[in-house]
């Protein structure tokens, strides 16, 4: 595992938990997006599927459990818990434009014509623009907090360290992901607005503004 | 060809 790999990880899982701490400390799902965190819950489902069936490390294993529970906690603090605090009128982004292209993409293009390989590229490119709701979110209303601001951070550096991760995976060991590379290009160009936003402001000590 | 030996990434 290269060192690039083990930082985005650890920046997936920072994020992940980032997400929970806001909402669990502050009782309110206000500014997330209830629909990028159900999309972020199918993406690892849908992933893990061979949790059972085929044993990489307990490293892998561990990241797995680790990110389908604290989806469907997430998921569940968004949808029930705190269902008053969520802002479904601001959480508009219709799933079915991202999932069904997502699905279509993953029958025409896997590593083989299985169910478990479907499902894996699927996820793959569903993960690439799950977060569109939460942008159009921030966009939509012009800001977001600034725990949300750290969490879009750690998620979309996550994406970025393992482009990184590939480029050394490819030098070093000539392995080569043609699905993976292509829709973790495309992840992390979705944060680059963000990203500088983020850079510009958050960091500066300011809340994320959207400026019209 | 590529990336079919098993998923070793998360």
């Amino acid at each position: 595992m290269t060192l690039f790999r083990l930082a985005g990880d650890l920046s997936h899982v920072l994020a992940i938990l980032l997400l929970l701490y806001k909402i669990w400390t502050t009782k309110s799902a206000a500014g997330i997006s209830g629909k990028t965190q159900l999309m972020f819950c199918m993406v690892y489902v849908t992933r893990y599927l061979d949790l059972f069936t085929s044993f990489i490390s307990v490293y892998n294993s561990t990241m797995k459990v680790l990110f389908i529970s604290a989806s469907v906690a997430t998921v569940y603090l968004i949808y029930f818990k705190f269902k008053a605090t969520y802002d479904g009128n601001h959480d508009t982004f219709r799933m079915e434009f991202v999932i069904v292209p997502a699905l279509i993409l993953a029958l025409i293009w896997n590593y083989a014509f299985t169910f478990f390989e479907i499902s894996w590229a699927f996820s793959i490119f569903l993960e690439a623009v799950a977060i569109l709701p939460q942008l159009f979110m921030v966009t939509k209303t012009g800001e977001a907090e600034n725990i949300t601001s750290h969490y879009l951070f750690a998620l979309g550096s996550y994406r970025a360290l393992y482009i990184l991760n590939w480029i050394d995976r490819y030098y070093f060991e000539g392995h080569w992901d043609p699905i993976a590379v292509t829709a973790g290009i495309v992840q992390t160009v979705l944060y680059g607005d963000f990203f500088y936003l983020y850079f510009t402001r958050v960091i500066k000590g300011r809340k994320l503004q959207v400026l019209p | 060809e590529g990336g079919n030996e098993g998923h070793d990434e998360l």
